[in-house]
Order: C-alpha cells, then sequence, then structure tokens
C-alpha cells in the first residue's frame, strides 16, 4: 500500500490455488475473530438501510484514515464533518472516532395491529444483542427510523411520536412502558429520525431478560391514536433503504493482557 | 535445513569435519539452494476472489506479502517474532540477493477497518488499530 492506502498496480493479481485459498480464509477468519464464516439472510441480494448506513460510516473512517495518512504528510489535521453524512454533528462522529466497533441490529419483530380494543395504536421493535463480544462497552446506540411526507393525507397536521422502552409485558393487558422520548413533527416531514437509546442498550447488554424492546406509538394533534404506517414511518413493508434499524458504537472496556511467549 | 541436519550427522560419525561442511558461508549455503531460495511475493487478496463478497462489505480485498522457497529461519517457540525480523534483517544485509528483507516490523502494522455481515444479517464495523504480529520475518 503507498501512503494513502491504495494497492500499487504493480501487485501481482493471480488466482489462489485451493489450498492456499483455504489457507487464507483460515488466515483472515483468525484475524477477525470469527469462529466460522458468517451466512448472512440477505433479501435479494440488496442492502437495506443498516448496510448503507454503516457504509457511510465506513467510507467516513477510511477517508479520514486517508486523510490523517496524508495530514500527517502533509502536516495538516482533517475536520470530519461532512453534510452528506450522516454523522455531522461533532458528537456522533467523536462517539466514531472513538469507537473500535460499531454494529447495526436487524430489527426482529414488527406489530401493527392493535392487541386489545382499548389499546392505543402502536409498532413494536426487538434487537438482538446476544451476538455482541464479551468486553465491549456501548458508548452511543440510536435507533432510527424512517418518515415520509403524509401532509396529503394530514394537510397542516402534527404528529406527537413517542418512543417507550417496554419494561414488562402482561398477558391480559397493556406492556409496562417507560417513556424515553416524545417528538412533535409535521406531517410534510419526511427523513430519518434518530433516537438516543444508550441507557436503554446498556441496560440490555448488562441484563438480557430486560430486552423486552421499544414501542412507538403517535398521536394525532387531537391527541387521537394513530396507526404509525399512517403517519408515514417506514416498517418492515416498506422500502428497504428505509428499514428502522438501530446501531450501536462501542468500545472495549477490558484490557486484553496478551499472553507471554 | 535439513540438508544441514544430514551434514551434521556426518560431522558426527566422522572424526575429521568435511572440508567446508560447517565452514559453508551463508552466500554459498544459499547459492546451492539457488532454485528454492526465500523468495518474498506481493499478493493482493480479493474477498471477492474468495466468493465472500456476500458477507464482507468494504474493503474489497487488500494487499499482502508473504514468501515461498526455503526460508532459512523457521518460526518456532524458541523464536519470537522480534528476534525473527532482527535475524532475518542481519542475513539480508549479508546476503541481500538472496535473502529478502523481514516480511514485517514486529511491532505496528497498518490499521484496517472491516465492514461485515453476521450470521443475523447484523451490520459490523470493526476497526483493527492494533493488530500485533502473531508471526515475522519472511513468511
Amino acid at each position: 500500500l503507498d501512503g494513502n492506502n491504495e494497492v500499487h498496480p504493480g501487485f501481482i493479481q493471480r488466482r489462489l490455488r485451493t489450498h492456499a485459498k483455504r489457507e487464507m480464509q483460515r488466515e483472515i477468519l483468525s484475524i477477525l475473530g470469527l469462529p466460522h464464516r458468517p451466512r448472512p439472510h440477505l433479501s435479494h441480494g440488496k442492502f437495506n438501510s443498516a448496510p448503507l448506513f454503516m457504509l457511510d460510516l465506513y467510507n467516513t473512517i477510511s477517508s479520514d484514515e486517508k486523510s490523517q495518512v496524508q495530514g500527517m504528510l502533509d502536516g495538516y489535521q482533517s475536520t470530519l464533518t461532512t453534510q452528506s453524512s450522516p454523522l455531522a454533528t461533532y458528537q456522533e462522529t467523536a462517539f466514531l472516532n472513538d469507537a473500535d466497533m460499531v454494529m447495526s441490529f436487524v430489527n426482529l419483530v414488527e406489530y401493527d395491529s392493535k392487541l386489545f380494543p382499548q389499546q392505543r395504536h402502536h409498532k413494536e421493535f426487538k434487537f438482538n444483542l446476544s451476538q455482541i463480544p464479551k468486553g465491549e462497552a456501548v458508548t452511543a446506540a440510536e435507533f432510527r427510523l424512517y418518515k415520509e411526507c403524509v401532509s396529503h393525507t394530514f394537510h397542516n397536521e402534527t404528529f406527537l411520536l413517542k418512543v417507550y422502552q417496554v419494561v414488562k409485558e402482561h398477558s391480559d393487558r397493556e406492556a409496562d412502558l417507560f417513556l424515553l422520548e416524545s417528538r412533535r413533527l409535521w406531517a410534510a416531514e419526511e427523513g430519518w429520525l434518530e433516537f438516543d437509546i444508550t441507557a436503554t442498550s446498556n441496560l440490555w447488554l448488562m441484563s438480557p431478560v430486560h430486552n423486552l424492546g421499544l414501542q412507538v406509538s403517535m398521536e394525532t394533534s387531537s391527541g387521537q391514536s394513530i396507526s404509525v404506517k399512517e403517519a408515514g414511518l417506514v416498517g418492515h413493508d416498506g422500502a428497504l433503504e428505509k428499514q428502522p434499524f438501530m446501531v450501536a458504537f462501542f468500545r472495549i472496556s477490558e484490557v486484553y493482557i496478551r499472553t507471554a511467549r | 535445513s535439513t540438508g544441514g541436519k544430514r551434514r551434521q550427522q556426518n560431522r558426527n560419525r566422522s572424526t575429521q569435519p568435511q572440508d567446508g561442511s560447517m565452514g559453508l558461508g551463508v552466500a554459498d549455503y544459499n547459492n546451492s539452494d539457488q532454485k528454492t531460495a526465500c523468495r518474498r511475493h506481493e499478493l493482493y487478496v480479493s474477498f471477492r476472489e474468495l466468493g465472500w463478497q456476500d458477507w464482507i462489505i468494504a474493503p474489497e480485498g487488500y494487499a499482502a506479502n508473504y514468501c515461498d522457497g526455503e526460508c532459512s529461519f523457521p518460526l518456532n517457540a524458541h523464536m519470537n517474532a522480534t528476534n525473527h525480523a532482527i535475524v532475518q534483517t542481519l542475513v539480508h544485509l549479508m546476503n541481500p540477493e538472496n535473502v529478502p528483507k523481514p516480511c514485517c516490523a514486529p511491532t505496528k502494522l497498518h490499521a484496517i477497518s472491516v465492514l461485515y455481515f453476521d450470521d443475523n444479517s447484523n451490520v459490523i464495523l470493526k476497526k483493527y488499530k492494533n493488530m500485533v504480529v502473531r508471526a515475522c520475518g519472511c513468511h
């Protein structure tokens, strides 16, 4: 690699023999610390919202590394705020810089309907955090929802969106909820909504039995419960690149002592 | 090195050391193995080539160095990465034509970031900043 991580054109690109290929795979998996080659369930081979978001983070890091290397070479420091990056806020880029791992989690479940006649509309989301390697601590976590413009249906209407952490579930009545955030939105608003769920994620990580997911509900300005889909929030039946997901930034909390050789 | 061992046994057996058997200079030694001399090669490992593009999102691949031929210093429990790199450097200085430099410095490697899917289609962006070299020299 030259100073800015580009592969020298002089490198020979040749097919690996199967034995060398197997050796190379074993070596790479051991460096990545993976027991085996992952088998993701990709839908239609296309990236949905989370991989697209993570690829943006990856490109931000890579360009920062390049400019740091270049910066060292030219003696200037790069600044990492680009308007096109979703992490344009200084705080988020600081999390990204400090993190040694970032993970996005697929939403496992979605309920759109009312379970009990008297219950308000709500949508549930659950994330499986069991894959997080030991020793990693959450430094920041976001829950991201995409909202589309619905002003053609609700002209000049504002909604009150509430995100809850499910504290306890009951078979015969509504779950116990803890309000994380409420936000007033215009029907005409369109784009990604981010909600800070750092504390909730840390609780789920430390006590998986408490990982009962999140609930999202929406009301009109007159306080009437409305389905989140009607209000424009994209769910599992919406466009792939607008699917809801959660992302968490991690930093190793333990210092690994390398065994002496 | 196996050749050396055989010579070593011969030496034990005969009372007089054979002329030059132990006195072989490194250059002579390597000359005799010219066709299998230790060489360093560059190789671009493409994840696509490995058929891994369905789970590694980025990077596309990475550049690696490796050697083939008879490298003079097998890494084992007695020689760690640092010693190996030092010895390899010294022998390279004495015989730069046939003995390549160490393949990597034992302390610092490039930081790389890898973006990949896990089995549950979660996406992981991992930064490998402080990579420790497990083996060094010319391997």
